[in-house]
C-alpha cells in the first residue's frame, strides 16, 4: 500500500483515496518524447478530503478558459499521469471528445464522479485528464486493466450517466499499449 | 471494506463550507 502523504483535516469529509492535480503544457511545434512529457508535467498538489480538494480546484483556472496546448490531470496519489506508470501501463482509457464550451462542465462532473466513487469499479480507476486543443477538448479517464470488459462497460455506463452527454457523443476506449504502440509507430496507412 | 461514496450535490454543497475555503 502506498504512503499517504496528506491526511483530512479535523472536521473534513475524507475521500475513498487521496488524489494530486497535474497540469503540463506542451510549446506548440514541439513533438513531445517520452522524457520530455515528463519534463513538462508539473505538480499542483495533493488532497485527501473534499474540503481541501475544494481549496484546490476553487483557485484553478477552469480548461474552458485555459488556452493552447494545455492539461489537467487529477490521479490517485502516488499513480503519474503517464502509461509508463505500474499502475497504468496493462490499462487503457475512456476518450469522449468535445466540441469547444463544454470542457469546464465535463470536467468537472467528471472528477465529482471520480472523487465520490460513483464508478463502482473497485480500484480499477487511476486517473481523469482534460486536454485543451485547437479545435476540440478531450476528456478521458484511466483505469487499471484494459482487459477487464465488465469494468470497462460499468465505466463508460457511468460517464453516460454523469456527464449527462447528448446522445450522439462517440466514446472511445483505447488501451495505452496501443497508444505507446501508434506513438512508436504510426500505421503507414496515415501516410499514404 | 466500506467505500466512501458521495454524490454530486453533497460534494457541491461542502464547496460553501469554511472550511474549503
Amino acid at each position: 500500500t502506498r504512503k499517504k502523504m496528506v491526511i483530512p483535516g479535523v472536521g473534513e469529509h475524507p475521500l475513498q483515496y487521496n488524489y494530486t492535480f497535474w497540469y503540463s503544457r506542451r510549446n506548440p511545434g514541439r513533438p513531445a518524447s517520452t522524457q520530455s512529457y515528463e519534463q513538462n508535467i508539473k505538480q499542483i498538489g495533493s488532497f485527501a478530503s473534499v474540503e481541501q480538494f475544494w481549496r484546490f480546484y476553487s483557485h484553478m483556472i477552469r480548461p474552458g478558459d485555459l488556452t493552447g496546448h494545455s492539461d489537467f490531470h487529477l490521479f490517485k496519489e502516488g499513480i503519474k499521469p503517464m502509461w509508463e506508470d505500474d499502475a497504468n501501463k496493462m490499462g487503457g482509457k475512456w476518450i469522449i471528445r468535445l466540441r469547444k464550451g463544454l470542457a469546464s462542465r465535463c470536467w468537472e462532473n467528471l472528477i465529482l464522479a471520480m472523487l465520490g466513487e460513483q464508478f463502482m469499479v473497485g480500484e480499477e480507476i487511476c486517473g481523469a485528464v482534460v486536454s485543451v486543443r485547437f479545435q476540440e477538448d478531450i476528456i478521458s479517464i484511466w483505469n487499471k486493466t484494459a482487459s477487464d470488459q465488465a469494468t470497462t462497460a460499468r465505466i463508460r455506463d457511468t460517464l453516460r450517466r454523469v456527464l449527462n452527454l447528448p446522445p450522439n457523443t462517440i466514446m472511445e476506449y483505447k488501451t495505452h499499449t496501443d497508444s505507446i504502440k501508434y506513438k512508436e509507430s504510426p500505421p503507414s496507412l496515415l501516410f499514404h | 471494506g466500506t467505500r466512501i461514496i458521495y454524490d454530486r450535490k453533497f460534494l457541491l454543497d461542502c464547496r460553501n463550507s469554511p472550511l474549503a475555503r
